[in-house]
């Protein structure tokens, strides 16, 4: 540019609708293209910039938004709107999200996303719930155990197919009386739950079926005593069509306009890993 | 705007652009 001449951008309100709307269109957009953890939804935009329509045409909206936990799991087809925000009483989770998003003939393309999650700090927790308890690391020993006990629990009692794990999403260590509380996501394999010796030699089936666990499993009274009963919730989702990989056609020409169509997803994406576009809503 | 001396110009809500409101609440 020439000087003295800068790209300036605008100043925009946060709570305009147009920018709710690209907010939204951001959210939405980290939903679907996280496979593990839990649904986010707005919470507040904290800044806002719309730079100026370039040479291709549209304008670039430069958002900085706050995001909270749901209590439904991304693997769970219920629209975010149903989903209910985690209280803070539950031990709440923020998100912080920076997104580029381009809005051109009315449409709008995620050019940019990167979000971080973190909880909600102990000491705010404590405030408005002294007795609650806080969120309990996944990797702790008493957590994976009572994963494992839930899911036997669940399969135990499952006529169809054997459900593994895919991750453990939260845990809580409850106090009074002492339990460990936990969620976590499971698949159907191959494998007849009734039947299963060895678990290892289960594979998830190739249409896909998700199911989301929530389990209290309390600590046994010494002496063999009668003692609280285990409670497991399991919810299984409908099942996901297999989605075929895009095969080359050599009778594709090789000019012309770009295919409409969004690309694939990103794979898999390992625990608190971030989400970067580009990639069309 | 006209006002008697002394007494300040009424200035209007002070409208802040951002951050926007809160749907539920701070972390």
């Amino acid at each position: 540019a020439p000087p003295g001449v800068g790209l300036a951008y605008g100043q925009v309100n946060c709570d305009d609708p147009e920018v709710e709307q690209v907010a939204m269109a951001a959210v939405d957009y980290i939903n679907k293209h996280r496979s593990q953890g839990y649904k986010h939804t707005l919470n507040q935009i904290d800044k806002v910039k719309v730079w100026p329509p370039r040479p291709t045409g549209g304008e670039v909206f430069e958002l900085e938004i706050d995001t909270l936990e749901t209590t439904c799991h991304v693997l769970d087809p219920t629209p975010v709107v149903n989903c209910s925000v985690r209280p803070l009483r539950y031990h709440a989770v923020e998100g912080d999200c920076d997104f580029r998003v381009l809005k051109q003939d009315g449409q709008l393309f995620v050019l940019f996303a990167k979000c971080d999650s973190s909880p909600d700090s102990a000491e705010d927790v404590r405030k408005v719930c002294p007795d609650c308890p806080l969120l309990a690391p996944l990797n702790n020993t008493g957590v994976a155990n009572a994963v494992d006990a839930a899911l036997e629990a669940f399969n135990a009692n499952n006529s169809g197919s054997y459900f593994q794990l895919v991750e453990i999403t939260r845990a809580q260590i409850v106090p009074l009386p002492p339990a460990t509380y936990v969620e976590f996501a499971v698949a159907a394999t191959d494998c007849v739950a009734k039947e299963v010796t060895d678990p290892a030699k289960c594979n998830l089936l190739a249409e896909k079926q998700y199911g989301f666990c929530r389990a209290t499993i309390y600590e046994k009274v010494l002496g063999g005593g009668p003692g609280n009963a285990d409670e497991v919730t399991c919810t299984v989702f409908p099942t996901q069509p297999v989605v075929l990989q895009p095969q080359p056609d050599t009778n594709t020409p090789t000019s012309g306009a770009a295919s409409a169509a969004p690309p694939p997803p990103p794979a898999n994406l390992p625990a608190g890993a971030k989400v970067v576009g580009p990639l069309v809503v | 705007k006209v006002v008697q001396p002394g007494v300040d110009a009424a200035t209007g809500p002070l409208v802040r652009p951002c951050p926007g409101r809160i749907r539920h609440f701070k972390v």
